[in-house]
């Protein structure tokens, strides 16, 4: 199974059509494997990304490097989606 | 039995066929379970139908689960399926339409995908069908459909969560909906349930030009996002695809409304992404709750509104 530790979900509020341009260059860039939840169109929608843990750093410096503001939604996925699964299993044992 | 069943819970795909068999049970004049096809991985797809008898009366169809990983939008069809099998009967408006009209369900319109989230990665999209001469797998099912198919929004890439696909319709799990819709004939409103980001849409994505029913599916569209935010506040923009997500072509609600299923309507629901796909589970009836009421909206709009 997949495992997501350490991959964070990041929200760019897009401020100009630039910085619209710069995240759909970044969207191309597949090696990076970034997972866009919300994709980049206007700067009246958000940007959500999954960065995966080995291209976090790499990210972070694009991002900076062109002054985009970014916050971190979640911090680590897998912690979320281990709660997720165990709820699962729990309810499945009650329901039995 | 369908009592001891958590709507407040997600689960397996497994369980939620069982679960629909034990609501036919208890329903059975008025829920019956059809099989449109199977898919690629040779799973069934099983229709709801909640009728009261005629034949190919004028019909609403709603899915849930066409995206994979958007397991809010499945269990809000789960909770859904079970609220309007026992509110027909106590439900005066509710008993009115489905003594007219009968109601067609999906609840996992994807389900290779959906077990895929389940067996071995959370955050799949896609269909699972082999791409021949790629190593990723899967196209988007609501970018494969005969509407603007391979325009803007959509990839030629196999390896893109968005990839359109060989062709129109090339996705089995797409095909089965389609033969349904076709050979039945007579549907009059099309709504697909997706997650997240609280928007209640309408045609086109593929175009930003305006569809000639927009002012009408405008107005229905805001009046059934009222009644949604009245339960919980959660707020909802509307507006047609194109417009408030992105240019997005090949979606299912462009297919069903050239098919001239004029009340054709796409959900996105919660949340606007804090979560994200990753809802938990607490969210899920409140979420089914206020969604059913914009959808009961859409569907008296539709039986008090016939074409």
């Amino acid at each position: 199974e997949r495992v997501f530790t350490g991959d964070k979900v990041i929200r760019v509020n897009v401020q100009t059509e630039q910085q619209i341009e710069l995240l759909q260059a970044l969207e191309t860039q597949q090696e990076w494997e970034l997972d866009f939840w919300l994709h980049p169109v206007s700067t009246e929608l958000p940007v959500d990304i999954r960065v995966p843990r080995s291209s976090l750093s790499y990210v972070t410096e694009y991002l900076n490097a062109n002054n985009i503001p970014y916050s971190v939604v979640i911090d680590n996925l897998q912690e979320l989606l281990d709660e997720e699964k165990a709820e699962m299993l729990e309810n499945q044992m009650k329901e039995r | 039995s369908t009592r001891s069943f958590n709507f407040g819970a997600y689960h397996r795909l497994e369980t939620i066929y069982s679960w629909m068999d034990t609501l036919v049970a208890q329903y059975p004049k008025l829920v019956t379970k059809q099989l449109i096809g199977r898919s690629y991985e040779n799973r069934p797809m099983y229709v709801l139908k909640f009728s009261t008898g005629g034949n190919k009366r004028p019909a609403i169809w709603i899915d849930t689960g066409i995206h994979s990983r958007e397991w809010v939008s499945q269990a809000t069809g789960v909770w859904t399926a079970n609220k309007i099998a026992t509110d027909y009967g106590t439900d005066a408006s509710l008993t009115s339409l489905l003594n007219t009209m009968d109601i067609y369900m999906l609840l996992l319109a994807n389900p290779d995908g959906y077990a895929y989230t389940h067996s071995n990665d959370r955050m799949w999209r896609k269909t699972r069908s082999v791409n021949s001469g790629s190593r990723c797998r899967g196209v988007d099912p609501n970018r494969n459909w005969d509407a603007g198919f391979g325009g803007p929004g959509a990839s030629r890439n196999p390896c893109s969560d968005s990839y359109h696909g060989p062709s129109a319709h090339s996705e089995i799990e797409v095909k089965n909906v389609v033969n349904l819709i076709k050979s039945h004939g007579n549907f009059k409103s099309f709504i697909s349930v997706h997650a997240y980001s609280q928007l209640l849409m309408y045609p086109y994505g593929y175009s930003c030009n305006s569809v000639p029913d927009q002012p009408e599916l405008d107005s229905v569209g805001r009046a059934a996002v009222q009644k949604l935010t009245s339960l919980h506040g959660t707020r909802y923009k509307v507006g047609s695809i194109c417009k408030i997500i992105y240019q997005a072509s090949g979606g299912s609600i462009d297919w069903s409304y050239n098919m001239g299923i004029k009340y054709s309507f796409a959900f996105e629901l919660r949340d606007t992404g804090r979560y994200g796909f990753i809802l938990p589970a607490n969210q899920i009836i409140p979420t089914a709750s206020e969604t059913w009421l914009a959808l009961k909206h859409i569907m008296e709009y539709v039986r008090d509104h016939p074409y």
